[in-house]
């Protein structure tokens, strides 16, 4: 079972220019100038190191990822990398942790939700990290239905502010990363209660721990939720639990560009159309969809290259042994997947189209595509990521049983992907989201 | 249904919808396995399909007094529904690409064996989808899979250049067998021998319970 020591005799064969399709692959020639830029520099340094992932424990994994968070913003500030660059900068950090919550989340919750006045004091704060922000959606009893949340901000006239409170166990906020441990402030989502009466779920700005010590603020109880399926990385992410029990903000905390409470407690639902909300879900989604394609890029490459290394039976006379790749059945297997990699690549690709048009209708006030471009970025979403989960479980099988070794990288590639299927709503849930709109049409 | 293409023309992904007529009676006219190789056939397959799944759904929604009671009960259905309608969408977008202006020797060549392979293996795999919709008949089947694996043939000198398009550095893949100097035993032993296990040949706990049974 010898096997080749190189790969130069496959690249040999190729009947087409590499090059060329990198740039198709990354876009442009632009975008692929950046991407390659990026993941050497981010390569290159030590301190991105991941070999030793899997025999750290919980707390060296997450501390681990605060030094190199902390090292990532040093080296984006000191070589001035652009919004663009930073995002491929840590994406090839290849390292789950507060800093996607914070600029992924957090700051597009403020910029999306916040009013001018809100965005002139939040953001500054939240773009130098002097805030660190999370977003306090799904609690321990809810995720998919969000309209089922039951933590409720109730209006208190008489001082002006929110009453944030947990009514229940099941209402704790569970799961939001960065939370547990990082993260000084959160987007939270919660019902709002002014005159007795319910207006439905709402986002508030909320200060959870010290500027100063970080000790959390008194009312607010908060945690890590413990760890999670797989050796690495994300157990190096803080994932939280989140309880308030009678906690007060001002009332101005409470996210009011699409409606409002005033100061005698009046609810003034907004003239702008609830629908933008579904924008921001389309951009979630879109970008969940090209991420799919890079998981799925990522396990057929290591798939594709041991398959051409690896040997296996067919040698007669003492010959040398079969390519693994060279079998009809690994082919059958593989080759849609290679395949499945590039198709998504192109859909992610169209819904960054799509997600820009459907932008520029919204500030138009034209609604009409809006209702399409939910239904298909739900179904794409959920169908994409349910095939790269599968699809990276089937690499590790391509791979014989040196797939299941955590070095072959493709253990930790399924633990850190799964949970895709189940985040930004349930994928079975989603594709019902495109059946009624179908109906409906 | 049949009143579908007079009302308001449904736009975008569902335009298809717009040619109800059509596609809920047309039969596939591919005749050989190179027709598999004709977008225009891969299309209205995928179309056809996705269109009767979503109008038996709402046939079967019709029986129903309540239409939420109805919609609980064909949940199963609708998400079949729903995945056919996504999988239109993939193949449709794969296929717009290869109709725009893609540079470079051989390239576009690649691009197209990538898309029948994926349009022709998502139909092998939801065969039943395709033949109980009378969309395509099982002589069609047949041929779709021999094109298949002439499309596998095809691909298979390219393969490990495909991936290195992706252009993903050692580090970020984190794989020693993904490794792009494919040297992988060597360092698959270099990976074992950095296992804390392999600190000492002795391990630790031998005196304590390993020894005992030996020397029983």
């Amino acid at each position: 079972m010898e096997g080749d020591d190189n790969l130069a005799h496959e690249r040999n064969k190729a009947e087409f220019d590499v090059n060329e399709m990198k740039i198709v692959w990354a876009g442009s020639r632009q975008a692929f100038e950046v991407s390659n830029r990026m993941s050497r520099l981010v390569a290159s340094d030590p301190v991105f190191d991941k070999s030793n992932r899997a025999v750290m424990t919980r707390k060296e994994l997450f501390k681990n990822t605060l030094r190199k968070s902390a090292h990532a913003w040093k080296l984006i500030n000191e070589l001035r990398l652009s919004d663009e660059e930073s995002v491929i900068f840590k994406y090839f950090m290849d390292q789950p942790g507060f800093l996607d919550l914070h600029w992924r989340m957090f700051v597009p919750a403020i910029k999306g939700q916040g009013t001018e006045e809100q965005k002139q004091k939040w953001l500054p704060l939240a773009n130098k990290m002097q805030i660190i922000g999370c977003y306090a959606q799904t609690e321990l009893g809810h995720g998919s239905n969000v309209q089922g949340l039951e933590t409720t901000a109730t209006f208190d006239p008489q001082t002006d502010q929110f009453i944030l409170h947990s009514p229940t166990q099941t209402s704790s906020k569970w799961w939001p990363g960065g939370l547990g441990k990082v993260s000084t402030h959160a987007v939270v989502y919660a019902r709002l209660i002014t005159n007795g009466k319910d207006h439905g779920v709402h986002g508030f700005i909320v200060q959870l721990r010290d500027l100063d010590d970080h000790s959390p603020l008194p009312g607010i109880t908060i945690g890590d939720i413990g760890v999670k399926f797989g050796n690495g990385a994300y157990n190096s992410m803080d994932n939280g639990f989140l309880m308030f029990d009678k906690f007060r903000i001002p009332r101005d905390q409470m996210l009011m560009r699409l409606s409002k409470v005033t100061r005698e407690g009046k609810y003034v639902p907004s003239d702008v159309p609830r629908q933008l909300m579904y924008g921001t879900m389309v951009s979630v989604r879109q970008t969940i969809v090209s991420n799919a394609s890079i998981a799925m890029a990522r396990a057929v490459c290591i798939a594709t290259r041991y398959s051409a290394v690896r040997r296996q039976f067919g040698s007669q006379n003492g010959g040398i042994e079969t390519q693994v790749i060279d079998y009809k059945t690994q082919q059958n297997r593989l080759f849609p997947l290679l395949a499945s990699a590039y198709a998504f690549r192109f859909v992610g690709e169209w819904l960054k189209w799509l997600y820009t048009d459907v932008t520029q209708r919204l500030e138009a006030s034209d609604f009409a595509t809006l209702p399409e471009a939910h239904a298909c970025t739900a179904g794409l979403k959920s169908m994409t990521t349910s095939a790269t989960s599968d699809g990276i479980e089937e690499c590790r099988k391509l791979c014989g049983g040196h797939g299941y070794l955590w070095c072959s990288g493709l253990p930790e590639l399924f633990a850190v992907y799964v949970p895709a299927c189940t985040y930004e709503g349930d994928n079975v849930v989603l594709q019902l989201q495109v059946a009624r709109f179908l109906m409906k049409t | 249904v049949a009143q579908l293409s007079s009302g308001k023309a449904p736009a975008g992904t569902t335009a298809y919808m717009g040619r109800a007529k059509h596609l809920l009676h047309c039969h596939s006219s591919i005749r050989k396995a190179e027709d598999w190789l004709n977008p225009a056939m891969v299309l209205e397959a995928f179309e056809a399909r996705a269109l009767r799944m979503a109008v038996s759904c709402a046939n079967n929604l019709k029986k129903f007094e309540n239409q939420e009671q109805g919609f609980s009960e064909l949940l199963a259905d609708l998400v079949e529904a729903g995945i056919a309608h996504c999988q239109l969408i993939v193949v449709s977008k794969f296929i717009a690409k290869l109709e725009g202006d893609i540079k470079g020797k051989g390239v576009k060549n690649q691009l197209k064996n990538l898309c029948y392979i994926y349009a022709l293996h998502l139909i092998h795999k939801h065969l039943g989808d395709f033949l109980s919709t009378n969309t395509i008949t099982p002589e069609q089947a047949s041929l779709a899979n021999n094109q298949l694996r002439s499309l596998y043939s095809q691909l298979r000198p390219n393969a490990v250049a495909l991936v290195d398009a992706f252009d993903y550095t050692d580090h970020y893949l984190g794989s020693v067998l993904g490794r792009y100097d494919g040297n992988v035993y060597p360092k698959l032993f270099e990976e074992a021998l950095k296992d804390p296990l392999n600190d000492s040949v002795v391990p630790d706990g031998y005196h304590e319970y390993i020894r005992p049974f030996i020397k029983q």
